[in-house]
């Protein structure tokens, strides 16, 4: 039996409203599902009560090619790069940069790696303080300015720091930012310009809803991201959040943030992340 | 005269006009966008749709069919919103809680000279003993605008309510004592108990929820298990200066039967300011 309109209506319906409840965009679900709906039109199926599973399953297929979009392996990418290899995060404000840095810092030393922390978020109360405080249980060196100096400059001496003492990895962490603030984005701007991060992470919440896809978007199309981190995973999200920040970057998500101890880091996996959103 | 006589009567016939079907059916569909785009929970949309599609169906029709709907919707969320939270200017404790990463901190500082330009006298206590230099965090921005400052350093205490009861015993002649506590969710079901302690034993008179304006569907879920906890009397929306919509202010109020009190515009301690209904719905309906 071939497929028709008919036939996908309600299921993609059903699928729809299970990705909007699960805080995935409204923009990413509306070109998504004509194109699945597109594709399911003219299909030809053995039976017709396979219909929902058929439909599902090519949802899935969708989502998968989303979050597979321009993938690469972290941990391949350290190994083969040259050393000190600068990775500097960035994002919206309280989204959990700091706390993620903290959470690689440990993933990379226990790894075999020496990790410098660049606390280049020379601005906000009490930034290089908190850094510190993760960087001292871990037992890693922090280099770090007066406050209110250039964070461009924090980082270029970490990398020098770094480069001297034939340390493989520098974590820069930056103050959060809005992306509709245009002397901040700007200033972000300077600090890649100048330090020429071999990696440019994104770090959003799984918490936010539809304003992940222009905040997203608005830090790939001025700075220019590599990956996203999905942080705050464990407050019961579903994650949609993940296919909108893939959707409007076409750069992938590598790592989820699941709680506030150094371990809460996974290594993104795509097949499961869709089975848990659509499973 | 005839021409008047004709005015008359196209007026009689506009007046009485209904809009049709279909045409709200459509308008109706442009608006859940809207509303969906602004992170309003799914299933509060197709409440408000049903109510707005069943007003513009058997209301008179005086405007054009868009502003008529328009006017409905604007009209059903305001009536959601509610009036602004009016904070009294008096003595009383208030209690910051809400998500990791919210702007509680922030927020409390921001409070604090809002009460100070009052001619009130704040004073603040850390009660959060989990994240990294909160303490330092908080101190800091008290100390930039001159408010006193309490935390788990001031009276040697480890214990979350031992350091807030040593903090309102050594503020007891200050008006307004602002109480910052850890980021938390839902599913941590010891912070939440935690909260629901600190609550019994100061009895704040304002026990505040502060929401991230681009939180999605998970608003109502949370403000539901803070208001279980500790019966939230009010909300602090923040980061209105992205590009989010706030949508999720509208359960949180919904399900905490509250209100919202501010707005947090920026990370100065200057950017808050009152919360007013309709420029709030005018923004999120773009
Ligand atoms: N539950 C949970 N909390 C998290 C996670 N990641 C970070 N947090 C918390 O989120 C809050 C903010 O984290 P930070 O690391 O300070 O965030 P940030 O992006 O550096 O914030 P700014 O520098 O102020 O922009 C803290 O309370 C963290 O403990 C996570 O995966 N799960
Ligand atoms: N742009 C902007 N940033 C804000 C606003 N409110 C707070 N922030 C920033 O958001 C980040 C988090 O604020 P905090 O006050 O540390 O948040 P918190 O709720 O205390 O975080 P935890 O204690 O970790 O749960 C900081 O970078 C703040 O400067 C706001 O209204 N606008
Ligand atoms: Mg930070
Ligand atoms: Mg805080």
């Amino acid at each position: 039996t071939i497929l028709d309109e008919g036939d996908v209506k309600t299921p993609l319906e059903e699928l729809e409203l299970a990705l909007l409840e699960s805080d995935t965009a409204l923009a990413v679900v509306e070109e998504l599902i004509p194109r699945v709906k597109a594709n399911l039109i003219g299909k030809k199926v053995s039976r017709r009560e396979d219909t929902h599973e058929i439909v599902t399953d090519a949802l899935k297929e969708a989502l998968l090619e989303i979050l597979s979009c321009n993938n690469f392996d972290f941990d391949e990418f350290v190994e083969s790069s040259d050393k000190p290899v600068n990775i500097t995060f960035v994002g919206i404000n309280g989204t959990g940069k700091t706390t993620t840095i903290a959470k690689i810092a440990k993933r990379l030393f226990d790894a075999g790696y020496s990790v410098v922390i660049a606390s280049a978020d020379t601005y906000r109360a009490g930034a290089t303080e908190q850094i510190e405080e993760h960087a001292s249980r871990l037992g890693l060196k922090v280099i770090k300015h007066q406050y209110g100096a250039d964070p461009a400059a924090v980082v270029y001496d970490a990398v020098k720091y770094a480069k001297a003492n034939h340390k493989d990895v520098v974590l820069a962490d930056t103050a959060g930012r809005m992306h509709t603030s245009v002397n901040l984005m700007e200033q972000l701007r300077k600090i890649c310009r100048v330090t020429k991060p071999d990696m440019v992470l994104f770090v959003d919440e799984a918490i936010a809803g539809n304003d992940a896809v222009e905040r997203a978007k608005r830090f790939d199309e001025l700075i220019g991201i590599d990956a996203s981190i999905l942080t705050k995973v464990d407050m019961d999200v579903k994650g949609g959040a993940a296919i909108s920040i893939a959707y409007s970057t076409s750069k992938p998500i590598i790592f989820m943030g699941t709680g506030q101890g150094y371990d809460d880091l996974e290594k993104f996996d795509p097949k499961k992340f869709v089975e848990r959103l659509i499973g | 005269n005839l021409s008047s006589a004709l005015k008359k009567s196209v007026k009689k016939i506009v007046a009485s006009k209904r809009i049709d079907k279909r045409t709200v059916d459509e308008l109706v569909k442009d608006l859940q966008r809207a509303l969906i785009q602004a992170d309003v929970r799914i299933s509060l949309v197709k409440e408000l749709s049903n109510r707005v599609r069943e007003r513009a169906l058997t209301e008179k029709l005086v405007l054009n069919p868009r502003e008529h709907v328009i006017k409905i919707l604007y009209e059903e969320l305001i009536g959601i919103l509610g009036k602004s939270v009016d904070i009294p200017l008096v003595p009383q404790k208030i209690m910051m809680v809400g998500l990791n990463g919210s702007g509680k901190t922030s927020s409390c500082a921001k409070l604090a000279r809002y009460f100070q330009k009052k001619g009130l006298k704040p004073a603040v206590i850390c009660a959060d003993i989990y994240r990294p230099a909160a303490s330092d965090q908080l101190k800091q921005l008290c100390a930039r605008i001159n408010v006193p400052f309490f935390d788990s350093n001031s009276c040697g205490q480890k214990d979350v309510i031992e350091i807030v009861k040593a903090g309102v015993k050594e503020f007891s002649r200050y008006d307004v004592l602002i109480i910052d506590t850890a980021g938390r969710h839902a599913l941590e079901s010891d912070m939440i108990d935690e909260i629901r302690r600190i609550g019994a034993e100061i009895n704040p008179e304002q026990r505040l929820l502060v929401l991230d304006a681009s939180i999605g569907q998970q608003a109502s879920v949370q403000a539901k298990a803070f208001d279980e906890a500790i019966g939230i009397t009010g909300i602090i929306i923040t980061k209105m200066d992205g590009t989010a919509k706030g949508g999720g202010a509208l359960s949180a109020v919904a399900e905490t039967d509250s209100g919202i009190a501010f707005l947090g515009t920026g990370e100065r301690v200057e950017d808050f300011e009152r919360f007013e209904p309709d420029r709030f719905v005018s923004r999120l309906l773009g």
